[in-house]
């Protein structure tokens, strides 16, 4: 079965994390 | 950090549910994956967030839906890379 997930899906941005560069 | 509930989801907007989703997501995707971890969780987040609340109970299938995106992902940039060059 070919999987469900989008690899053009946007990147998520985390509030409580520092962003790596 | 108390778990996260589908009552407590369910308080919150939509684009809300999906940035607590996330944020729960995010520090396990980056224990594995630092580099790809924006990116794996933006992907995981479009499941239905019935289905991201029993991952995040479940480690093994979070884990294994994990590596299904890395998977994903990195077929997706090796086809991108073949047709541009």
């Amino acid at each position: 079965r070919k999987s469900t997930l989008n690899p053009n899906a946007k990147e998520f941005n985390p509030r409580s994390f520092a962003q790596p560069k | 950090q108390e778990p996260l509930t589908a009552s407590m989801l369910a308080a919150a907007p939509p684009q809300e549910q999906k940035q607590m989703l996330g944020e729960r997501l995010y520090p396990l995707i980056l224990a594995m994956h630092p580099s790809l971890a924006g990116k794996i969780t933006g992907m995981l987040l479009e499941i239905d967030n019935s289905e991201l609340l029993l991952l995040l109970e479940s480690p093994e299938s979070l884990h294994s839906k994990i590596e299904e995106a890395v998977a994903v992902l990195q077929a997706h940039q090796i086809s991108e890379s073949t047709h541009k060059s």
